[in-house]
This record gives structure tokens, C-alpha cells and sequence, in this order.
């Protein structure tokens, strides 16, 4: 496609596709949106975040990732056409508006390249990054266990064949010490939304400890507003809670790492479906499950803007 | 590029914490290749597993000889990517 406008946001798209529509973004919308290079995976491939931005000066700012589960195809589809979303709407939307006026938005759109381009050339059902693991014929770590919140603990594995894989040690994934670092180094999130599929649900902290985290309740019922949002759209229902409670328990997660950071809006979404087909959701979801996201995701951020900390 | 034929996904529907803890410890017959798509939680919420053509007579002779129900959510794998693909090629070629 010779512009954004033309991109087909209805189908897969490879990584190149991916990376080519992200510059012509950066390329279309000069005074809003470039792209920073938070670190390189381990085979190389950029780690590329798009900053959304009217001006200022490191303001407050809310993080979105998607794919860092390369299989999870119908998240970076999605992640694709917030970043669209987000340079439309800006003008016309009022909600968005007062939030970019305000704040930040920064979208790692392949949070996972290595593990993403296997999957389009070797494995379609690979899920870790591509890392071999010393001692092991088995590769891979799975970056959604090898954060520093209960690393190693129950609810990952030690085995490198394993899926959920925490790897040889926190941080150990150049993948997610990327973030690592560019969370520290910019010091300002106020929210941090990590997108995943599939099961339909909308999580936040803890997956690790039973213990309730302090600001569970205000938590609880933006999940509940968010997610009464998007079943507005086509009435998919979502279940949401903390992770240990409504799904398992789950050590070495992107969001309990985050929000042990201080970052009070952390939420782990899982798109569509329920299990019809799984992380082989027909491109014809796409659009609509990116849409009816959109929703949950405006009323996070919206809520975050109107309660800044 | 790693073909899926005749892998099956398997919904099992866990009846009691007996029956959790026995499809838990599914997780640690690596012969069996288990992939768990979504994994192990509690009883009143279903286990998706993929498990490749090798082991899936296996597996069902597992779960059948503890009674556990299960049911299939993918008859056959590399039917569904194989469209997925077909879909993304003629994209492609359309866009072309």
C-alpha cells in the first residue's frame, strides 16, 4: 500500500508489512508520531515503539503492547489499527483529544519480532522468543514469565521445553529488558496495557501472589466499565479480576512487574475468542475485535487521564 | 515450515480437583507434546490442549481411562492454518 489509508487492516500481515506501515505512519503524521527503537531482539529485528505525541515534554504516558505471544496473531493486527486509529481520531474524537493534549501514548506494536517471523515462515504456533537455551535442544523463553515480579516462582516452568519457560534468570530476554529499561529510563507511565489472545478476558495484578493489590478496587471497576464498553459493540463478554483468581497463578508477569513499578493501571487484556479457533481467529475478526478493544482501551485510558498520580 | 496434520485441539472439562490435578500432570509427559493453549486453572473452567497426530490416541486413552470428559475443538489443524494461509496469499495477490 502507498499510504496508511490504503492499508488493508482486515488480514495478517507479515513483519516487513508491519514495520513498512509503521513508517509510513511516522512518515504521514511527522508532528505526532515517531518511532523509537527501545532495544533489538535476539536475532536483531528492531524493537519499534510508536510515540504518539502532541508536544511537551516526557508527559505523563500510557503504554500499549501487543504480540509479545508471537502466535497471538489477532493482537498485533489489532495493535495495528489502534495506531491508525489513534492519528484519526485525534481532532475528532473529544476523549482522545484531551488525552494526547495531556499525555503520551506509546504502542510496541511486534513486542516480539523474532518469535513473530518464525511463526509466518516455520511454526505458525510458536509462542516464546527464538533465544537457544545453553544445555537445552529446546529454544525459547516465554517473555510473559521473565519479568522481576515472583520470578521462577509456581506458575512458570523450568523446563526450556516448556511453554511457559521463565527462563535462565529476570530480565534475561533482550526482548523484555527493552522495556525493562525504557520504563525506568522514562519514568512517567501511568498505565501500562499489555494485549494477549485468546479467552476473552481483562486481568490485573497479581498472577503470582494472592496477595490483593492495594488499588484493587478502583482496578476492578474500571475493568468492569471497560469491558461493559466493549460488549456494547457485538456483546462479546469478557470475564476480568486479577489474574490469579480468574484464570491462574502465574510468575514472572509483564503486569505484575509493571504495576510493582508504580504503575497503578496495569492490565492484561486476552482477545477473541473463546475457543471457536483458538489463536487461528479468521482475519475477518480482525477489525471488529480491534474495534470493540478500542473501547475497553478508551475507557482505561480515559480513566487514567481524569485521575493522573 | 512445521506442518500440523492431523493435530487436534481438545477441550477437556475437568469434573472435580481429582480430575485437575490428573490433567496438571499432563503437562509434565513431554513424550506427548502437549501444547496447552489455555492451561490448567480451576475446575469450573476448561482446558484447550493441543496434541500432535503422534500422541493423540494416547492421550485420549488417558483421559478416557480417568473418565475425564473432553471434547474436540479442532478436528484438524493444518486444515484451519492452511486456510488462513490460502486467505493471506490471495490477499496478497489481490493487493498486488
Amino acid at each position: 500500500p502507498r499510504n496508511t489509508d490504503s492499508f488493508d487492516f482486515s488480514r495478517y500481515h507479515t513483519l516487513n508489512e508491519i514495520y513498512s506501515f509503521q513508517d509510513m505512519l511516522v512518515a504521514e503524521n511527522p508532528k505526532m508520531v515517531s518511532k523509537i527503537v527501545i532495544g533489538r531482539s535476539y536475532e536483531g529485528r528492531p524493537l519499534n515503539v510508536l510515540k504518539f505525541s502532541t508536544g511537551g515534554t516526557n508527559r505523563p504516558a500510557i503504554w500499549i503492547d501487543t504480540g509479545i505471544h508471537s502466535r497471538e496473531w489477532v493482537t498485533q493486527a489489532s495493535g495495528t489499527w489502534f495506531a491508525k486509529k489513534i492519528v484519526t481520531d485525534y481532532g475528532s474524537d473529544p476523549a482522545l483529544t484531551a488525552i494526547l493534549d495531556t499525555m503520551d501514548i506509546f504502542l510496541e506494536i511486534v513486542t516480539n519480532p523474532d518469535g513473530y517471523y518464525y511463526t509466518h515462515n516455520t511454526n505458525r504456533m510458536w509462542r516464546k522468543t527464538r533465544k537457544p537455551n545453553s544445555g537445552s535442544s529446546c529454544v525459547g523463553v516465554d517473555p510473559n514469565r521473565n519479568w522481576d515480579a515472583g520470578f521462577g516462582g509456581a506458575g512458570a516452568s523450568s523446563n526450556p521445553c516448556s511453554e511457559t519457560y521463565h527462563g535462565p534468570s529476570a530480565h534475561s530476554e533482550s526482548e523484555v529488558k527493552s522495556i525493562v529499561d525504557f520504563v525506568k529510563s522514562h519514568g512517567n507511565l501511568k498505565a501500562f496495557l499489555s494485549i494477549h489472545s485468546y479467552s476473552q478476558m481483562l486481568l490485573y495484578p497479581y498472577g503470582y501472589t494472592r496477595t490483593v493489590a492495594k488499588d484493587q478496587a478502583e482496578l476492578h471497576a474500571v475493568a468492569e466499565k471497560a469491558i461493559t464498553d466493549l460488549a456494547s459493540l457485538y456483546g462479546t463478554r469478557y470475564r476480568y479480576g486479577s489474574i490469579i483468581t480468574t484464570i491462574y497463578q502465574a510468575s514472572g508477569g509483564t503486569i505484575d512487574w509493571t504495576y510493582n513499578q508504580g504503575i497503578k493501571y496495569s492490565y492484561t487484556f486476552e482477545l477473541r475468542d473463546t475457543g471457536r479457533y483458538g489463536f487461528i481467529l479468521p482475519a475477518n475478526q480482525i477489525i471488529p475485535t480491534a474495534k470493540e478493544t478500542w473501547l475497553a482501551l478508551m475507557v482505561i485510558m480515559d480513566h487514567t487521564y481524569k485521575n493522573l498520580y | 515450515k512445521e506442518t500440523f496434520d492431523g493435530h487436534q485441539v481438545l477441550r477437556i472439562a475437568p469434573r472435580d480437583e481429582a480430575q485437575l490435578a490428573l490433567v496438571k500432570d499432563m503437562e509434565d509427559m513431554m513424550e506427548f507434546e502437549l501444547d496447552f493453549w489455555k492451561g490448567v486453572t480451576e475446575v469450573a473452567t476448561h482446558v484447550d490442549v493441543r496434541v500432535p497426530f503422534h500422541s493423540l490416541q494416547s492421550t485420549k486413552t488417558y483421559l478416557e481411562s480417568q473418565d475425564i470428559k473432553y471434547s474436540i475443538m479442532i478436528e484438524d489443524l493444518q486444515v484451519m492454518l492452511d486456510e488462513e494461509q490460502e486467505e493471506m496469499d490471495s490477499a496478497a495477490r489481490d493487493a498486488e
